[in-house]
């Protein structure tokens, strides 16, 4: 009957991209790591 | 000569260099791009053998590194439950190198840059494969997994001069990575899986260039379902293939809920290397669909699926759908009945021999029939109908061909046959489409023209198992039940079988009500 | 030509299957672990002080919590925590926490003024490359007398076209 999928530590409800902090495809919680992120040159302010 | 013992120290110590400019100066660009250039003029970064022996030769030192830590620290443990950490310090510098080479490299061509790339993850692999060869069981892939996990955060996020550098990375990987793949290397799968799902590596080779990176993930998933199937097959879920069946999962639901279109999009290549014993993970590649469409609830009283304004759209489909029918040189049989309009019961009788494999090839597959080639016939015949179904003016008689040879198979075809030629229909009912339109209708006409009983209760086996795992379910897997146990023209419930036990018959009731 | 065995791989994938399960094995008790994955990311204060051992010496996880940022931003605050990470915390993942909050409050980055500006009415005119009209903006007053330490404040700005060429 396969498993509870909800079980995987994965919030497959979420409004955010799940793979910007997932972990590895052993772990049941989400990356404690700064998800990945990119800041435009112009954000750097004289 | 780079095969020298001399070769060899020389390498050594440019490697200490190497450490102390690390080290001591805390790798300032001017000292890293210095030596970088130092190592350009000594003619080392050719492409060369010279350069094949060179990062060949600091790998192994900083591998052997790695592992004589491990094995100190190890033989410092008192207890198990202190983790032995190697020292990833030299595989952490011997990555810096190479990003630093690359981020430094004197010719400003990239291509130049990424061939150098590509030869220095050649020369990874082989060195994988070499290692895996001489170690076997005893391969220890932690050092290999630090050396991608640095070069996928440092090279992967080279900020792009164009897309296209950031791509080619990535395809250095992916390549790299199929040659690593479980099948060749099982002692390296968990770390493998681990890198292919990596944050800084999927989501990147799905989305940079549009779907230009989407073949390369097709086939690395690909590779980890092949590997996987002989398990799976037979349900064989121990230790270690559970958790690699688990962590499995774990990417295709983050796949299903940050890319569906990818999975949608190659749902008939993944269908043919999922076993059909595997119905839950199956589920999840048929659940998934387009971010901009919603899906009305199936169970809406009176729901009008024929005025979906989504059901007359084909699907996007990137497998190639005929290549098995081509591959058996079926291909021009099946379009010649297609279009010549008569029931040519000779052609389908030799056709269901066709769909069988030879003796030899039946253990290895665990099935005496080729799934690939029934899954592939049944979807190039349901979208050569749909088309002439949509040629203004047909009549539907070439429809009626199709509808013959379904109907045909679904009689002639024995058990296991027929098993799998209607799994090949019900792989097509997904989210609303015109192929989940079609095989949603085909699976209901087989039901409703079949004589046989035994037809009807493997229809409603294929449903039904589909539809008791755990979700999620498809959209048209749903619809299809429904109207088949809603629509008294069916007389579903007029059927013995669904009363042949006191819990099928429970069954049948409990599905019903969460059916509406 | 190997003898009386034979090619072991003839022996068909049975034997390759027990071949891939055992090495499955191996490699299951040597799973990459979660710091194997970890790279020190040190953080490196942009002005470092010198602050006694008992201070806190990295950065409280919940920095990096977009949760965090949003309770920031909230009226609560008002926006100075926001443009605080954003100008003084660059290239950090605090800066581009703090821009999402701000944008999400409505507030729109110049790229050619490196300054944020937010609607303070509806633009008077509105065309496909820019609009035009009253804004706040959030600037840094340079003082006239240079003994005196400038400042941040929030301005209101008439007659301000926006082009959209220059929006971040």
């Amino acid at each position: 009957l396969g498993i509870d999928l909800t079980s995987l530590g994965l919030n497959l409800n979420s409004t955010e991209n799940l793979h910007k902090t997932f972990a590895s495809p052993w772990s049941n919680e989400p990356s404690k790591d700064d998800p990945e992120f990119s800041v435009p040159q112009c954000y750097y302010a004289k | 000569e780079s095969g020298s013992t001399d070769f060899r120290k020389r390498v050594s110590t440019l490697f200490k260099n190497w450490y102390q400019v690390c080290e001591v100066s805390g790798a300032n660009e001017t000292a890293c791009s210095e030596y970088v250039l130092h190592l350009y003029q000594t003619g080392l970064l050719k492409g060369d053998d010279t350069t094949e022996s060179f990062f060949r030769i600091l790998l192994e030192l900083s591998v052997a590194h790695c592992i004589s830590s491990e094995e100190i620290s190890s033989g410092a443990v008192q207890s198990p439950q202190q983790a032995q950490s190697p020292s990833f310090l030299i595989i952490d510098i011997f990555a810096k190198l190479v990003f630093s080479i690359l981020k430094y490299f004197p010719e400003q061509e990239s291509s130049s840059k990424f061939f150098l790339l590509s030869e220095i993850m050649a020369v990874t692999v082989r060195s994988i494969q070499k290692d895996a060869e001489d170690k076997k069981a005893s391969l220890s892939p932690r050092p290999y997994f630090r050396l991608f996990i640095n070069w996928l955060l440092d090279l992967c996020s080279l900020d792009p001069v164009t897309d296209g550098a950031n791509f080619q990375v990535l395809t250095a990987f992916a390549n790299a990575f199929h040659a690593l793949q479980p099948l060749k290397i099982p002692a390296f799968s968990f770390a493998w899986l681990e890198l292919v799902s990596h944050r800084s590596f999927l989501p990147k080779l799905l989305t940079v260039n549009g779907q230009k990176g989407w073949p390369y993930v097709q086939r690395l998933l690909v590779d980890l379902l092949q590997f996987l199937e002989p398990f799976l097959r037979n349900a064989e879920l121990g230790g270690p293939v559970h958790i690699l069946y688990k962590g499995t999962l774990r990417v295709l639901l983050v796949l299903l809920h940050d890319f569906p279109e990818f999975l949608c999009d190659y749902h008939f290549t993944f269908c043919d290397v999922i076993p059909s014993s595997c119905v839950q993970m199956r589920n999840i590649i048929l659940s998934s669909f387009p971010r901009n469409m919603r899906l009305p609830d199936p169970s809406t009283p009176n729901l009008k699926i024929d005025l979906l304004p989504e059901i007359v759209e084909a699907p996007c489909i990137l497998s190639e759908v005929d290549a098995a029918l081509k591959a058996n040189q079926m291909k021009n049989d099946v379009e010649e009945y297609l279009t010549s309009r008569q029931h040519d019961t000779t052609f389908l009788s030799e056709l269901k021999l066709k769909l069988l494999v030879s003796s030899s090839e039946a253990s290895s597959a665990g099935t005496r029939y080729n799934v690939p080639l029934i899954n592939s016939l049944v979807l190039y015949t349901g979208m050569q109908a749909i088309q002439q179904l949509q040629q203004a003016g047909e009549t539907g008689a070439q429809n009626v061909v199709a509808l013959h040879m379904f109907k045909y198979l679904s009689v002639e075809l024995d058990t296991e046959g027929r098993y799998l030629f209607l799994n090949a229909i019900a792989n097509q009912l997904r989210y609303p489409n015109n192929h989940t339109h079609y095989f949603s209708f085909i699976m209901l006409y087989l039901f409703l023209e079949s004589d046989q009983v035994v037809i009807q209760e493997q229809i409603t086996r294929v449903l039904l198992e589909r539809l008791i795992v755990n979700r999620p379910h498809p959209w048209g897997l749903l619809i299809t039940f429904i109207e088949l146990i809603k629509n008294p023209r069916y007389g579903f419930w007029k059927h013995g079988f669904i009363r042949c036990a006191p819990e099928i018959e429970k069954l049948f009731e409990s599905v019903a009500r969460s059916c509406g | 030509e190997l003898g009386a065995i034979g090619d072991p791989s003839a022996l068909g994938p049975m034997n390759d299957q027990m071949h891939n399960l055992q090495m499955l094995e191996a490699a299951f008790y040597r799973l990459p672990q979660p710091k194997d994955s970890e790279r020190p990311r040190p953080y490196t204060p942009r002005n470092p002080a010198i602050t006694p051992q008992s201070f806190p010496q990295t950065q409280a996880p919940i920095v990096s919590n977009p949760l965090f940022w949003e309770r920031l931003g909230s009226d609560a605050f008002g926006t100075e925590p926001l443009f605080f990470a954003f100008y003084y915390q660059q290239n950090s993942y605090q800066q581009y926490l703090a821009a999402k909050e701000l944008k999400k409050q409505s507030w729109r980055y110049h790229r050619k003024f490196n300054t944020w500006f937010q609607r303070h009415k509806e633009p008077t005119i509105a065309t496909d490359e820019y609009e035009q009209g009253a804004y706040v903006y959030f600037d840094f007053q340079t003082p006239k007398d240079e003994n005196r330490d400038g400042g941040w404040v929030q301005r209101i700005k008439n007659e301000f076209t926006f082009e959209y060429s220059y929006l971040e």
